[in-house]
């Protein structure tokens, strides 16, 4: 989980961690 | 390795030209003649830029439709598509609001989904069999830029209307494979003479 107010890197859906 | 992306996106999101607001329906706002110079002299730019562009993707109102017909001289052989997404709308309702423009929570709600649908289907990290760096035209609206760019920045996206963007105008976003976008350009209007532009 992003911290408050922190770059969401999943934020496309896209990450491939994810 | 495979599965993580290895190329940048560039995407140069364009506001439609000038056009005339007196019409009744979307076919009759066409372009003044004002806004087809500016069209004209937004794809000089685009071609005097010197990129390859891969694809150019216009909303399926008629003043983008005008506005890319004449951006496409200047690109000859370009893929072109259409798109209702990408038609213009309220996306979200604005913090602070404005007086003289006050949609109904329908439209909100209608639009809203629409506008986020089209942001989720062309503002993304390149695929991952997406070798090479492209070059990707939107011309569309203002609203729709400004939300895409508060979306793509992570910035609260009821900020969307704190911006403004000139006829013609192009901004450009760059996606890294990592995820990383940067706002290289918002708005850009610049190669334009000063008694060529116009917001409204």
């Amino acid at each position: 989980e992003p911290k408050k107010g922190g770059w969401d890197t999943n934020w496309d859906r896209r990450e491939p961690a994810f | 390795e495979n599965k993580k992306p290895k190329a940048t996106r560039h995407i140069l999101l364009i506001r439609h030209s000038q056009y005339n607001l007196n019409g009744h329906s979307d076919k009759d706002r066409t372009l003044t003649g004002l806004g087809q110079e500016q069209a004209e002299l937004t794809g000089q730019r685009l071609a005097t830029l010197g990129l390859k562009y891969d694809v150019l993707i216009h909303s399926s109102m008629t003043r983008a439709v005008e506005t890319a017909n004449i951006i496409s001289k200047y690109i000859p052989g370009i893929q072109r598509v259409s798109c209702d997404l990408l038609r213009e709308g309220a996306p979200i309702e604005p913090d602070p609001p404005i007086n003289h423009w006050k949609p109904d929570s329908v439209q909100y709600y209608e639009d809203g989904a629409r506008i986020e649908a089209a942001f989720r289907r062309y503002i993304h990290r390149a695929e991952t069999n997406q070798l090479e760096d492209t070059y990707e035209i939107i011309i569309c609206h203002a609203n729709v830029i400004r939300y895409f760019v508060c979306r793509a920045l992570q910035f609260p996206s009821e900020g969307w209307l704190r911006m403004g963007l000139n006829h013609g105008s192009i901004t450009w976003l760059t996606i890294r494979p990592s995820g990383r976008v940067i706002l290289r350009t918002l708005g850009d209007s610049g190669f334009m003479p000063p008694e060529k532009v116009t917001r409204s």
